[in-house]
This record gives C-alpha cells, sequence and structure tokens, in this order.
C-alpha cells in the first residue's frame, strides 16, 4: 500500500494509546 | 482499596451500585463486579487510593509509567468525566461500556469524535488531524516526508469535510465513520465480552495472582 493512500484517521488509529485491550492483560 | 472491598461496606470515591451501573451500561451485574476486580488492580499498582492516576493508566497500557502518549491522555481525559485528574470506578464501568460490542454505533462514533477534537472545539480541524497524525508517527518506526504527511492529511480532509468549511463537524465525521467502517474497529473491545471469565470473583482472583 502507497503511503500517500492512507487514511490519516486509519493511521491514528494503530496507535498503542488507543488499544484498550492492553488493560486486560495480566 | 478499590470500588469495592471484599466486605462490601467501605467503598472510594467514585463508588456505584453495579445493579444501577449495570441498568445503564451493556454490561450484566456480574461483569460490572469483574471490572471492579479489574478496576481495584489498575487503581492500586502505584498509589493504592482507589482511584486510577495517569501513570497508573500508562503503566496499564504500555508496561511503562512514564510513557506519555497523546492518543492516552485524550482517552485518560474522556474517561476522567469529573475532570478532577483520576478515574474513580464509576467513570471506569461507564467509559468502557462504549466499547462493549453490544453498545451503540452512535456511542462508538460519537466517542471517537470527542477523542480526536484534541481542543474540544466541536470539530475536528485540519491542524489537529496533522498533530495526532505525526504524534503517531512518533510513537511507530513509520518515518514519512513532510510532504506526504501534507498529502495524507490532505486527502483525508477532502474526503471527510464534505461542506468544505476546513473543519469536520459531527454530522460529517459520522457519515465518514459510516463509509469507512474500520475507523471505529479499536472502539470495540471483544474481550468485554469474556471479562467475568477473567476475571471470576474477587476472592478467587487475589489468590491467582498472587
Amino acid at each position: 500500500s502507497q503511503p500517500v493512500t492512507m487514511n490519516a484517521f486509519e493511521l491514528i488509529s494503530k496507535s498503542q494509546g488507543l488499544n484498550l485491550s492492553s488493560l486486560f492483560e495480566k | 482499596m478499590g470500588c469495592m472491598c471484599s466486605s462490601g461496606i467501605k467503598h472510594t470515591p467514585g463508588y456505584e451500585d453495579p445493579a444501577l451501573l449495570a441498568k445503564e451500561t451493556p454490561f450484566t451485574v456480574s461483569e460490572v463486579e469483574s471490572l471492579y476486580e479489574l478496576f481495584n488492580k489498575l487503581s492500586s499498582s502505584i498509589i493504592d487510593d482507589g482511584l486510577i492516576h495517569k501513570e497508573e493508566f500508562q503503566l496499564a497500557l504500555f508496561r511503562n509509567r512514564n510513557k506519555s502518549n497523546l492518543f492516552a491522555d485524550r482517552i485518560f481525559d474522556l474517561f476522567d468525566v469529573k475532570r478532577n485528574g483520576v478515574i474513580e470506578c464509576g467513570e471506569f464501568v461507564r467509559s468502557l461500556g462504549v466499547f462493549h460490542p453490544n453498545a451503540p454505533v452512535e456511542d462508538k462514533i460519537e466517542f471517537a469524535f470527542r477523542l480526536y477534537d484534541l481542543r474540544q472545539t466541536g470539530f475536528i480541524e485540519r491542524e489537529e488531524l496533522k498533530e495526532m497524525v505525526i504524534a503517531l508517527l512518533h510513537e511507530s518506526d513509520l518515518v514519512l516526508s513532510e510532504d506526504v504527511i501534507e498529502v495524507i492529511v490532505d486527502k483525508t480532509f477532502s474526503d471527510a469535510d464534505i461542506k468544505g468549511d476546513g473543519k469536520i463537524d459531527k454530522e460529517e465525521w459520522k457519515q465518514f465513520v459510516e463509509k469507512n467502517p474500520s475507523l471505529i474497529k479499536n472502539m470495540t473491545l471483544p474481550y468485554l465480552k469474556d471479562i467475568t471469565l477473567a476475571f471470576p470473583s474477587f476472592v478467587l482472583t487475589s489468590e491467582l495472582e498472587d
């Protein structure tokens, strides 16, 4: 995939800070 | 310490009856109790005061109490409904309710909008979008030139900003997400459906953790 075709919000949504599943890891 | 002590008598600030929370969220009473157990664990990881401080939130997310992150900050601020610098257990459960697989999609879209509306102006502005892209790049190994970043932001903005007034309002955001549903994929945590399996009981869980 070419960077210029990326959706900026799609990119942002990959942030580790938005991955709340980490809260449930023991 | 924590949301609910084993005796069930002493409660910390922000304690709310699990039955009432269950009525207002997609969770069952036992799921709320399991979330209380998770809350107790998170809220005692650094300061055992029954409240989740930002460092405890960062520790849980990144395994590093000092790792600040724009998006984690925004999540923390949105969970901290009372804006008193800490997340109380009721706030924790209500906020996580939005991430439940059965929560209304509208709630997820609304939450994501507030998340990305960094300066809380009621709009997602171009500068905010660019700031978030740059923040994302800083935390990842992805390196993009300034020109490429501009192209990505411009393209995304022109796709979402239907009215062309230089800002994305809630209605435009809603339409954009409907066209790109993967944008709110991270607003759903399948894990929340199995929360009672992870935290089956207050006593049992504390024993397992020892």
